[in-house]
């Protein structure tokens, strides 16, 4: 995250792959589901042997023994819908709960964030010399209608996507922070409005960033959670 | 350092059962520390060759025999794993086959060897014992010949004959940078002996076997898990961690690649990307491969020649999980490509449909990954929430897709495959279909609730973070 700051977001996740390097971020929206971005991943058969997330900690690369650490290995992915951008995986048990790791819920089928709205992204992904990288950064941002970023994106933004301001200051996420959360608090609770996805640019000054807009493959994420 | 396993190959999960129901295996040690004390055990025995190790009970049976003894036959097993002598089951040869164990019993002449015990058609000195493993007619190296194995022939004329087997370093040849090498040389170019992939001691390392199913890490042969320009081990050596091993190319002419060749997106993890993309996702510019500023690198183009490290294109040459790049920024040393498309790998839609597709009525039958779909009366390889009868109006024939739920993503089916219960169809939205925008619905989604909403306590903890 370039631009934010040191922060707390006990959804979000760590993707490590086989040498248990940190490579994409993730958000915890069951005990056993996570869900990321598809171009973290080479193809939707992978076999994910090795692969592992980490939970409950604020740090990209905690001791082994770190309190709170949670290492829990992927057990499957399920690739979501045609251009959604998104994957589920599921994991080989259920993460604990505590004050370091939570859930985050899910928008309503087809909920449009109302412009304006403060969100927030986080993720351990390249912070540019901004902020300290060696533990989680979060920056907030506000949302901004299609209509609004299309100006800028030229049309190319579609209604399964949705944009956060660009500010003048460069400030959003970057390499390593693909797959991780736009949370936005509404009615008490962090709700997952977002999944950070890899733009054509990051932080850079002046262009919304655009992310998969999670309301509208609710209906996919229960129906796999359910299935 | 050297651990005594170093002299045995491993069968996880197998078995050696004798398929003579009177002979009967030796006892089981129980409690043993672990694999390398029953090694310890079983190496300086002349009469065992291999042994079975139960992981759960820490228990070892020490085997007179092998995988290629006469009536012996290996099976799948849930607890045990079958270590066996190299020298009895390699087959090729280490320096000059002095040990070798193997059945090869034909010249390189086509010649059938004359048993060791038989003094005819051709006398001869040798008596067959434990230690010279002078065994059947099996080729053997009793006097150390620099030929290799060899043996005397059951023709007159023919008094003996080398076996021609090949050394380990000529069996097996290397493509490009050895990553598929999966050869039996366990000696790096400086003569060590290479550590097993399954051990942390002396040099502990991240490549465990059971982590990199795909990359052979057997035993403690050489390979080449990580993109290197060549296979390599860990040595035993305490002072040396790792060095890479001689084995010969197979020839100048790039090896078929393992990924097809694109250009204007990847698949897979891009290892067969060939495109001109020259930044990162963030449009940092790359740093060319021939450069070692602002980042110094093992990547260099020459040692790489199938992985077409040109100029600064994003490739692949590691693994990683996708086209990368070292970047021109000091301060970023390297970063993915992602802005280059993946190439799509569903399937061409064989059919369009109307809105979310609940009045789909075609016959397409298998999802957009091209995977065959299960039949809706059908109950295995998934229990169907939908059927037939429970949802008449959705006319779920046949294996045909459909639209039971509604599913505002298009017509689906349950798949085939075990490991895929649901999956979308190989179908379009037809083109002069305009589905409602969510964006300027007439009645937009009011957020009423949480999912997850946290009692008032918690919240207020929550709140805090």
């Amino acid at each position: 995250v370039v631009g934010g700051h040191p922060g707390n977001s006990p959804w979000t996740v760590s993707l490590r792959n086989r040498q248990g390097q940190h490579f994409c971020g993730g958000s915890l929206v069951k005990e056993q589901w996570v869900l990321s971005a598809r171009q973290c991943f080479s193809s939707c058969h992978e076999p994910l042997t090795g692969y592992e997330v980490w939970l409950g900690t604020l740090f990209q690369n905690p001791q082994p023994g770190e309190p709170g650490l949670q290492q829990i290995p992927v057990a499957k992915m399920v690739c979501g819908p045609s251009g959604s951008q998104l994957v589920l995986l599921k994991l080989k048990r259920s993460v604990i709960l505590n004050q370091r790791v939570a859930l985050i819920c899910l928008p309503p089928g087809r909920y449009v964030v109302p412009p304006g709205t403060k969100c927030e992204i986080a993720g351990w992904g390249e912070t540019k010399g901004t902020s300290d990288d060696v533990v989680l950064n979060v920056a907030l941002l506000k949302v901004i209608s299609n209509q609004k970023c299309n100006v800028k994106h030229r049309g190319r933004v579609r209604e399964h996507e949705m944009c956060t301001e660009g500010l003048l200051v460069p400030m959003g996420a970057c390499e390593g922070d693909y797959g991780g959360p736009l949370a936005c608090f509404t009615h008490d609770c962090w709700v997952l409005e977002g999944i950070i996805i890899p733009n054509r640019v990051c932080a850079r000054p002046g262009w919304p960033a655009i992310f998969t807009r999670v309301s509208v493959f609710v209906d996919w994420i229960h129906k796999v959670i359910q299935l | 350092q050297r651990s005594p396993l170093n002299d045995f190959q491993v069968l996880r999960g197998t078995e050696l059962q004798h398929l003579l129901h009177a002979v009967i295996p030796g006892p089981w040690q129980e409690d043993v520390a672990d694999a390398e004390e029953c090694a310890r055990l079983c190496g300086p025995l002349l009469d065992c060759r291999a042994f079975h190790y139960n992981m759960s009970s820490n228990g070892c049976q020490l085997l007179p025999w092998t995988q290629h003894s006469p009536h012996m036959q290996l099976q799948r097993s849930g607890c045990c794993d079958l270590f066996q002598k190299k020298d009895y089951v390699r087959s090729c040869l280490m320096d000059n086959g002095v040990g070798y164990r193997g059945t090869v019993a034909t010249t390189a002449g086509g010649l059938p060897c004359q048993a060791w015990r038989h003094r005819f058609p051709n006398d001869h000195k040798y008596t067959p014992t434990l230690r010279n493993g002078l065994e059947e007619n099996f080729c053997r190296n009793p006097d150390g010949d620099p030929g290799g194995p060899w043996c005397y022939t059951t023709n007159p004329e023919v008094r003996f004959q080398s076996c021609g087997i090949k050394s380990c370093q000529e069996a097996a040849c290397i493509w490009c940078n050895g990553e598929d090498y999966r050869g039996a040389v366990d000696h790096t170019e400086s003569g060590r002996e290479c550590q097993r992939w399954d051990l942390q001691h002396p040099h502990p390392h991240p490549f465990e076997p059971g982590k990199f199913p795909d990359q052979g890490l057997d035993d403690n042969y050489c390979r080449n898990p990580d993109g290197s320009e060549r296979p390599w081990c860990y040595t035993i050596d305490p002072q040396l961690e790792r060095e890479f091993c001689d084995l010969p190319h197979c020839g100048s002419e790039a090896q078929p690649s393992r990924e097809a060749t694109t250009f204007s997106c990847f698949r897979g993890k891009g290892e067969g990307y060939r495109g001109t993309a020259n930044t990162t996702t963030t449009g940092v510019p790359c740093q060319r491969w021939d450069a070692q500023s602002p980042h110094q690198h093992r990547f260099a183009p020459e040692k790489y020649a199938c992985k077409d490290l040109r100029e600064n294109f994003c490739r692949n040459p590691d693994g990683s999980e996708a086209p990368w790049c070292f970047t021109s920024r000091p301060g970023m040393r390297v970063a993915f490509c992602y802005q280059i498309q993946r190439c799509t790998d569903d399937v061409r839609p064989e059919d369009c449909y109307y809105g979310s597709g609940e009045q789909y009525r075609g016959s397409v039958s298998k999802t957009r990954k091209g995977v065959q779909c299960q039949r809706w009366s059908a109950e295995t390889p998934h229990k169907p929430q939908y059927t037939p009868s429970s949802v008449p109006q959705a006319q779920l024939k046949e294996n045909f897709c459909r639209n039971p739920d509604g599913d505002s993503h298009g017509p689906w089916c349950y798949t085939i495959d075990p490991g895929t219960p649901f999956d979308y169809c190989a179908l379009r939205r037809c083109n002069d279909d305009q589905p409602l925008s969510i964006l300027d619905p007439p009645d937009q989604v009011q957020f009423e609730k949480c999912g997850k909403r946290v009692d008032r306590l918690d919240q207020r903890r929550s709140r805090l973070r």
